[in-house]
């Protein structure tokens, strides 16, 4: 089973 | 002001055919160096980065910068209306709250003029860092395109897994399940139709499939996909517009629970 991550968990929002 | 003509205006017209399944609406970035755009889905879990250089233009200017909130929805209805040779001048006079399409048939007998309202837009923006990516597979666009379609049928989440031989694309789900595997080309005629594979590292990354065949619809815009990866971290689909740019989607892996 699979967990959909989220983008902004990789790229910082600025 | 803002001016931005494009002898080919089909070339915009695929841009936006290839964003707007994605996100409907997005702040464009227009300064002297080109136009950009950084949009999210709705979910948050894909990002699309656009960017088209002025000298990829046949005229640009841009005396200010400007961020203009389109509906790429109302502008994708407003381009069908453009024939398949049109030149596409699209303007924006200072003080104006509306951005202009002019269409201009080869034979310059037909001159079409539309005005899109623009739109007050929350833009959140992301930094994406510079990454050194342990594989880029590069292979033909319509191929990856079939791949994710097909892959579809089987299950909503598609594996891609990739050593220096070849790239292989798996899925599984309640019917069953697949794969379909791509080695290196060793010898083509064409370079478009060649599946090339740069690796520093093995990876196996697993996707929503639903989000990889709507970056497809970007496909339209070049021969060739790239796509760059590296383990825990987001796909960079990439489809070349031109000399002039290029259409790059990020999506977040999914992670085993």
């Amino acid at each position: 089973y699979y967990f959909q991550s989220e983008i902004a968990y990789y790229f910082l929002y600025y | 002001m803002f001016e931005a003509r494009l002898a080919q205006g089909s070339i915009f017209a695929k841009v936006i055919e290839g964003l707007r399944e994605l996100v409907t609406e997005a702040t464009w970035e227009c300064s002297g160096n080109g136009i950009t755009l950084q949009a999210m889905d709705s979910s948050h879990v894909a990002l699309v980065s656009l960017v088209l250089r002025s000298d990829g233009f046949e005229t640009y200017r841009c005396d200010r910068n400007m961020s203009l909130g389109i509906s790429l929805t109302s502008m994708s209805k407003v381009l069908k209306m453009m024939g398949k040779d049109d030149t596409l001048t699209i303007r924006v006079n200072d003080d104006s709250d509306a951005i202009v399409l002019s269409m201009e048939s080869q034979n310059q007998e037909e001159f079409a003029e539309y005005e899109l309202r623009l739109m007050d837009l929350d833009s959140e923006h992301l930094g994406i860092p510079d990454t050194d990516y342990s594989c880029v597979v590069k292979m033909p666009s319509t191929k990856f395109s079939r791949i994710c379609r097909d892959m579809a049928i089987l299950g909503d989440s598609v594996t891609i897994c990739s050593t220096k031989d070849g790239v292989k694309f798996g899925a599984k789900g309640d019917v069953g399940q697949g794969s379909i595997r791509l080695n290196q080309s060793t010898n083509v005629d064409k370079e478009e139709d060649a599946v090339s594979i740069e690796l520093r590292e093995a990876v196996a990354l697993t996707f929503a499939v639903r989000y990889l065949n709507m970056f497809c619809k970007a496909a339209p815009l070049s021969n060739q996909v790239n796509l760059s990866m590296s383990e825990d971290t987001p796909l960079m689909c990439e489809f070349k517009v031109g000399d002039m740019g290029h259409i790059r989607f990020y999506l977040a892996p999914k992670i085993e629970d």
